[in-house]
């Protein structure tokens, strides 16, 4: 009586949720039935994010595999393993063509900033020396403010987490002659605001040719092992040992059609005289996350093509303001 | 504030140099 009283209870109540964002943790209680899109509202709700189309809550299934929590599902049905709370990351999932001319809000910013830097502290992202130090300047004015020759203490920034290991293995250099360099660069950022020096991170690391890019290990007909980069403009692909230069790419206003059939993925050409191009991944499950990042990257890069929403334009005219209301303050200042 | 590419392009290729004669062997 008392396990058919509990198992009923469970079914009408809430259950306890864990989103982490690259700069908060954040706990709900979700109701049983609540849908993705349910969670994904109110993580932006709470964070005050408009810009909600970038982003995604991530998790590992039951089986171990990185999946996007989908919206239009309860949340209970989506192979979410039996934990407590139920952990979800909140990450951005697809990226724009030009930072600084699509994110508008700070917030949005500043979590792309966050998620960017870790990629490439982590070596996610391939970074040469000459962008860490430079990257690592604009990280430093983002965080310390103006450089003030009178009140730097010097070794600051060389014990900061600012440089990707494999950079620093590659010179003969101690901490003390990274950081002068970083220094350098760091005092010619001189007023800039944090959302700005975030900013100009941004806009150098758009650059790196592994920023925003989802690699899926595949194979072709042949059985030669590739990859396959799914970006913000099309469809990359690379060869084994080369995730920088893409062998071929195909834009998506030049692909007709994308599906998949168990382990093989079909892209088909809108020139019909071209070939289909045939791979082959490890799993259907690969598959399906694959089509899902290629939809939504699609679809966003034909909004881009568009003139933007209303919402779009008033966020715009909102953080011109914003911005414009700052600056004389700093002026006065 | 914002910098144009011409800035970070620059940048980058300053301190490239600053740091080329530092580099390991086969760096």
């Amino acid at each position: 009586m008392a396990f058919s009283f509990l198992i009923r209870k469970k079914s009408t109540k809430s259950f306890p949720v864990k989103v982490i964002t690259l700069d908060a943790e954040l706990e709900f209680n979700l109701e049983w039935r609540a849908t993705g899109r349910d969670l994904f509202d109110l993580v932006c709700r709470t964070i005050g994010l408009r810009e909600t189309w970038y982003f995604g809550l991530q998790y590992q299934d039951s089986k171990g595999f990185m999946s996007w929590l989908k919206l239009d599902k309860k949340v209970h049905d989506q192979g979410i393993p039996q934990q407590i709370p139920t952990t979800f990351n909140f990450l951005v999932k697809f990226y724009p063509e030009d930072v600084s001319e699509e994110l508008v809000q700070e917030v949005t910013q500043h979590l792309f900033y966050l998620q960017v830097k870790q990629a490439i502290l982590r070596m996610d992202i391939y970074c040469p020396p000459e962008a860490s130090v430079l990257l690592a300047s604009y990280a430093v004015q983002a965080k310390y403010g103006d450089y003030d020759e009178t009140s730097y203490q010097p070794g600051l920034l060389a014990s900061e987490d600012l440089l990707p290991q494999r950079v620093i293995d590659q010179y003969q250099m101690t901490p003390e002659m990274w950081e002068d360099r970083i220094k350098i660069w760091y005092a010619d950022h001189k007023t800039m605001s944090r959302d700005e020096a975030e900013m100009e991170y941004l806009k150098v690391a758009q650059d790196l040719d592994m920023y925003g890019v989802n690699y899926f290990d595949i194979s072709n007909k042949k059985e030669t092992n590739l990859w396959l980069g799914v970006t913000a403009l099309g469809l990359n692909i690379y060869e084994k040992e080369n995730k920088l230069a893409p062998k071929t790419t195909f834009a998506w206003s030049e692909i007709r059609h994308i599906s998949f059939d168990d382990k093989k993925f079909i892209i088909k050409p809108v020139d019909k005289t071209s070939p289909n191009f045939v791979f082959f991944s490890q799993k259907v499950r690969m598959n399906k996350l694959i089509l899902d990042l290629c939809i939504g990257n699609h679809d966003l890069f034909m909004r881009r093509r568009k003139p933007d929403s209303m919402e779009v334009q008033q966020m715009k005219a909102q953080a011109k303001e914003e911005r414009s209301r700052r600056q004389i303050e700093r002026n006065k200042l | 504030n914002t910098r144009s590419s011409g800035y970070h392009q620059k940048a980058l290729a300053e301190i490239r140099n600053s740091l080329l004669p530092f580099a390991n062997s086969g760096g």
